[in-house]
């Protein structure tokens, strides 16, 4: 789910920040 | 490896200096672009027709009635104590002055407390503000509200020190505003050189008497347009990461730099992106605004028009503040998005540009950070900036091709990771 409207994630920030990590 | 990519793209690759080279054919070419000339209609028509050749998706323009407001002919010449010929600009919307002009006695006042403290002075006087210039923000308040602070008191025109932090006799326009209930009168910004002279010749009781002629005038309301572009959404085509400049600029100079860089490395961002062959999960939209400088006039029919799918922006970015080198992004939105963006912001290592500071805001992006939509500033070196600011000097020849594409390859990296991200910002 991408939305996030809520400020609420379904993903950890570790798990974002390895996704943003790929794009390096 | 996506960012290295952009980034040896942008500043190493077949890209370099592309930036730099469409923003000179356009401000060589149509010029200055106020806000209701022909110059920023035909510009807004030139890049409608690059953003097609550029291969660039839904491009397309959205209509935005904009302010028309014209300087004509001014001059300023001081009669007593000798006779100097004074460089003035008037200040945007101002009125014009009689067509014989008006003469009358100076009163030099260096911030508005002292000009109230000295409110009997200055009826049937032309004030002249000398004030010190601390920072734009807190200096600017005397171009835009001198006049109505000078009209309360019965003056008759009102010269203000150009707001810059640098000058070689350079005057620097920007746009004023009158207030319903106070009378209007003629106002235009002065040289750092002359408002000090002023100051001392006043400080020594010597009478100064000024001559002031301004031929501006206000027509009504005119067409124009923002201007928009996309990469669409691979899987969220319904979400949106705006970059954004403004097209419009004053009537003195290029508007090379304000802001036209800006607008630039807008457009570059997405030519980048797409010459790679990257398409992100969410839309990329280039929006070239309108009007900005007569008060985000653009920005605020865009946001009119398009607010009622806030909660699909995921990120706003404005760059209005120079195209010299990167410092950082300045960044408004919740620490979980400030985390984040932190997270970007380290994919530029190799530019060693990765500081995230705070307010992101910008004229064109406010409304939406203000409904609580994350929004970013590009942060560059501002050393220069306000040397050309709004005056005759903003041209090409402040640019700086190699610094421009650092600064494309910033926003696309922020952008293009941003837009790519399989969750939207969060926002606080």
């Amino acid at each position: 789910k991408a939305i996030c409207k809520n400020g609420i994630s379904k993903r950890t920030f570790e798990e974002i920040k390895e996704e943003i990590a790929s794009c390096g | 490896d996506v960012a290295k990519a952009i980034i040896n793209l942008a500043v190493y690759g077949k890209a370099q200096n592309r930036s730099y080279e469409r923003l000179a054919l356009l401000v060589d070419t149509v010029g200055p672009r106020l806000s209701g000339s022909k110059n920023l209609e035909k510009a807004i028509q030139i890049m409608y027709q690059n953003l097609q050749q550029d291969g660039l998706e839904k491009v397309h323009l959205e209509p935005v009635r904009i302010p028309h407001w014209e300087r004509g002919e001014e001059s300023a010449v001081m009669l007593e104590p000798r006779i100097h010929k004074i460089a003035i600009l008037g200040l945007g919307s101002s009125i014009g002055t009689p067509p014989e002009g008006i003469t009358a006695e100076v009163l030099v006042v260096t911030s508005f407390d002292e000009l109230q403290r000295r409110a009997s002075e200055a009826r049937g006087k032309i004030v002249v503000y000398n004030q010190p210039y601390i920072n734009y923000s807190r200096t600017v308040q005397y171009r835009t509200q001198g006049a109505v602070e000078a009209a309360k008191v019965g003056a008759l025109a009102s010269l203000i020190r150009s707001v810059a932090s640098f000058s070689i006799y350079s005057p620097h326009t920007g746009i004023q505003e009158y207030q319903d209930g106070v009378p209007k009168i003629p106002t235009a910004c002065i040289t750092v050189e002359d408002a000090e002279m002023m100051s001392r010749m006043a400080s020594h009781g010597i009478k100064i008497v000024i001559q002031l002629k301004m031929g501006a005038k206000t027509y009504p309301d005119t067409d124009s347009f923002n201007t928009v572009a996309e990469i669409t959404g691979s899987k969220y085509p319904e979400q949106v990461v705006l970059v954004s400049g403004h097209l419009d600029s004053w009537d003195v100079g290029q508007g090379a730099m304000d802001d036209g860089g800006g607008a630039f490395i807008s457009w570059e961002a997405l030519s980048l992106i797409k010459d790679l062959g990257l398409r992100p999960k969410r839309t990329l939209r280039l929006v070239l605004w309108t009007a900005e400088e007569q008060g985000g006039v653009g920005a605020f029919q865009y946001y009119q028009l398009h607010k009622v799918n806030i909660s699909n922006y995921s990120l706003v970015m404005e760059s209005d503040a120079g195209t010299f080198l990167p410092t950082g992004l300045q960044f408004t939105g919740s620490e979980k998005a400030r985390a984040i963006m932190e997270e970007v912001m380290s994919l530029l290592q190799p530019l060693n540009i990765t500081q995230v500071l705070s307010h992101g805001e910008g004229t064109d992006i406010n409304f939406w950070i203000q409904a609580g939509v994350p929004g970013a500033s590009l942060l560059d070196d501002l050393y220069k900036y306000f040397f050309f600011h709004h005056s005759h000097g903003d041209t090409m020849t402040v640019m700086d091709p190699k610094q421009m594409n650092v600064a494309a390859a910033v926003w696309a990296v922020v952008s293009y990771v941003v837009a790519d991200m399989e969750e939207m910002l969060p926002r606080s």
